[in-house]
């Protein structure tokens, strides 16, 4: 085939439960993010282009667990991760703890294209997005309700679970 | 986490990915996204994107193995991604997309669901949640 692209927003525990309306705005959003990459594509663009510009599309929006929208770490913040590479060249570029920039994946591209390194992590990153000039956001940009709520669940979670074994985290590995 | 992996008229193959991690981690915990070869891989094979309970995916350096198993095995994508998802990794673990050289598409998991969607040149268009 001359081009092809397939896109992802998470995999999991999905309840079919959701509303009808809940589902059909999931699906549209994939559907929108897939034409932008299509269009790209299609009019001989490159892959690597098709590929930040949906992934920047599904960061913006707060559906799913990336930008606008990422889940809450323990301590009530926010932090991000991306990557991208390419294959016959293996260029690859990421960027892992970042707080304050909108759209990881553009910087992941520009560690990619501009630095002799592959990963920066935290305030190394951080670092990097002001000599970049990559767009700033501040914390409460990611926020979500949805997000803060299951954030609330995994912490009252996590203490029973620690008063009930004297362990914290005896069940889930968080590396 | 999100992903999209491509096959441009060049032949070029890129993945990406990006993440917000999991909900409640701690302690500078890093999940697959940003490991090269984990969460996010292309070779002059296959392009991959990984989502799911990252520690796994890193235990299995999902990307990598799914291009190397392609290319010594040798296999199809569609082979090496049922390799990954069924005989490395276990039930729930991960959802993969994936697209090779000649625009074979996959995007397969061990989940419950994963939203997901695939287009190509050929007119062949898809979007789905569950199975």
């Amino acid at each position: 085939k001359e081009w092809a692209i397939v896109i992802h927003g998470g995999a999991g525990v999905i309840s079919r439960e959701m509303p009808d309306s809940t589902k059909q705005a999931y699906r549209e959003d994939l559907d929108e993010a897939l034409s932008i990459g299509e269009t790209i594509l299609k009019d001989g663009g490159s892959s690597v282009d098709a590929v930040e510009q949906v992934i920047n599309y599904l960061e913006n929006n707060p559906k799913f667990n990336a930008g606008k929208g990422a889940v809450f770490t323990h301590d009530g913040d926010h932090e991000l991760d991306a990557a991208i590479m390419m294959g016959h060249s293996r260029n690859a570029g990421a960027v892992t703890g970042v707080r304050t920039v909108k759209n990881p994946i553009s910087l992941a591209r520009l560690v990619m294209e501009n630095s002799k390194h592959i990963l920066f992590a935290g305030e190394g990153a951080e670092q990097y997005a002001d000599e970049m000039e990559v767009e700033r956001v501040n914390q409460d940009y990611f926020y979500t309700e949805r997000r803060y709520k299951a954030w609330r669940r995994a912490i009252k979670n996590s203490d029973a679970q620690s008063s009930a074994s004297g362990l914290f985290y005896d069940k889930d590995k968080y590396g | 986490t999100v992903g999209c992996v491509a096959l441009d008229k060049d032949g070029q193959l890129v993945a990406g990915t990006s993440t917000g991690g999991m909900t409640n981690k701690r302690y500078g915990r890093v999940g697959d996204v940003p490991i090269i070869g984990s969460g996010t891989y292309a070779s002059e094979v296959v392009a991959v994107s990984m989502t799911g309970w990252g520690e796994r995916i890193m235990e299995a350096v999902s990307g990598h193995t799914v291009s190397e198993y392609m290319k010594h095995k040798p296999a199809t994508l569609r082979e090496a991604g049922s390799y990954l998802l069924r005989e490395v990794l276990n039930p729930g673990d991960a959802g993969m997309i994936a697209v090779d050289k000649n625009g074979n598409t996959l995007m397969d998991m061990n989940t419950q669901g994963m939203f997901r969607g695939k287009a190509d040149a050929d007119g062949n268009r898809e979007v789905a949640i569950w199975e």
